[in-house]
């Protein structure tokens, strides 16, 4: 389960602020995942008091909406990614970046199929940089692109470009893997499927033994 | 038994917060960084095992526009149910109980009528209304919460609240489970050429799989 909850002392009308907490749960926690299981519990209250002296914002477009929905994008995103680098057995951190896509909600479910694969999660955890378990993840997140443009790297090692698997130096990607294993770091993973516009965040963590035996021992 | 706010934080240490770059600053604190926010934590005897801080409370000095989001699973527990009525009712709320322990879920009308207890006692003890005391509960599924300790722990629950980093740090260890460490972060930013303040509390680590409505 996750829980959450934020405060503001910014003054926000409620209209307002609700859909704002719904676009940044949107960008963050509704963006990470740890083993695919969706709780009962899941939930944020956000809070705000308006004790702050700003003027109040009663308008999405406003340019003072905007900045107060990337203070709360930050704070939640923030939040979120501890959450995942925190996953139950967890050595380290996965961000996927998706770009290219048509717009944004469609990057973020693609970013998030790659971030939710179990093959994929262990792959890192066997560190192992397998770009063929990415792109699988991509391709089945119901999302239609062109296979033909898909791109997929691993840090800055470039494994796939235009479809085609590249050589790339296995044991310096691998020990990419390992280094952000032992460090509780983080793996990025970069995937572009086209030229639009759209671009989307999620996070993960790689999948081990000890995820299998917290919950074996965490009993009902 | 009761632990106090100044012991909460030694039981796990904080997460590494990795904030996106931007016009904000990190700043100390939590949820109490924000004006007009207090926070506490403790131990009430929730938990099964060890005396962890198991109880967590946020307050609001002033009425506080509220919006939550909750889990789209359809067995949603008790306080996910409660909070989306609470959040109908009315636009502002004044507290967040949360407790650590047992989850409240899938506890049938016993497990509801908890809540209310629960939300009705505390929002006595602050003088609210209890649509104004909104719920988390967080641990074991199918487990009613544990009333009675969690009841008698309201009034020193309340005796704890601070507007102080301490509190808020309290606050973020109380509300973990399998958690290895706390998540809890603020920022400074201008809006409209104000400064405002944005903090936020967090847990998680395992049935991580949020699709929050």
């Amino acid at each position: 389960t996750m829980l959450g909850v934020i405060t503001t002392d910014a003054l926000v009308t409620s209209t307002v602020w609700r859909k704002m907490v719904q676009v940044a749960v949107n960008r963050s926690f509704n963006q990470i995942t740890v083993d695919g299981d969706t709780s009962t519990n899941d939930a944020v209250i956000a809070l705000a008091s308006g004790l702050s002296g700003s003027n109040k914002i009663s308008s999405l477009n406003s340019s003072e909406a905007k900045q107060l929905q990337e203070c709360l994008d930050a704070v939640m995103q923030g939040l979120a990614k501890s959450i995942a680098w925190d996953g139950e057995g967890a050595t380290c951190l996965i961000e996927v970046t998706v770009t290219g896509a048509s717009c944004e909600a469609e990057a973020a479910k693609i970013a998030r199929s790659v971030a939710s694969s179990s093959l994929t999660k262990a792959a890192v955890y066997g560190r192992d940089p397998n770009w063929g378990r990415i792109a699988c993840a991509a391709g089945y997140a119901g999302i239609p692109f062109e296979a033909s443009k898909l791109r997929i790297s691993l840090g800055d090692i470039l494994l796939m470009d235009g479809g085609q698997p590249l050589p790339f130096d296995r044991a310096v990607a691998s020990n990419y893997l390992r280094k952000a294993g032992e460090t509780h770091g983080t793996v990025k993973i970069q995937i572009s499927i086209g030229d639009g516009p759209g671009s989307g965040l999620a996070w993960g963590c790689d999948l081990s033994y000890d995820y299998v035996k917290i919950n074996a021992e965490y009993t009902t | 038994v009761a632990s106090t706010a100044n012991e909460a934080w030694n039981y796990i240490p904080a997460a590494p917060i990795f904030l996106p770059e931007g016009s904000w600053k990190q700043i100390p604190g939590g949820v109490t960084a924000a004006k007009g926010f207090n926070a506490a934590g403790m131990y009430g005897g929730l938990r099964a095992k060890g005396e962890k801080p198991d109880l967590a409370l946020v307050t609001c000095d002033v009425d506080a526009i509220s919006a939550g989001a909750f889990t789209t699973n359809v067995v949603a527990a008790a306080p996910v149910i409660y909070c989306k009525k609470a959040l109908d009712f009315t636009p502002t709320a004044r507290a967040v109980l949360i407790n650590a322990g047992q989850a409240n879920a899938a506890t049938g009308d016993a497990g509801y009528q908890d809540v209310i207890e629960s939300s009705s006692a505390l929002a006595k003890l602050l003088q609210l209304k209890p649509e104004e005391v909104l719920i988390e509960s967080t641990g074991v599924i199918g487990q009613r919460i544990k009333k009675e300790a969690l009841l008698n722990s309201l009034p020193k629950l309340v005796n704890l609240l601070s507007p102080t980093i301490e509190g808020a740090d309290s606050a973020a260890v109380a509300i973990t489970t399998t958690d290895l460490v706390s998540k809890s972060v603020a920022i400074e930013s201008e809006v409209g050429g104000t400064r405002i303040r944005v903090g936020g509390m967090a847990k998680g680590s395992g049935m991580i799989h949020p699709n929050m409505a």
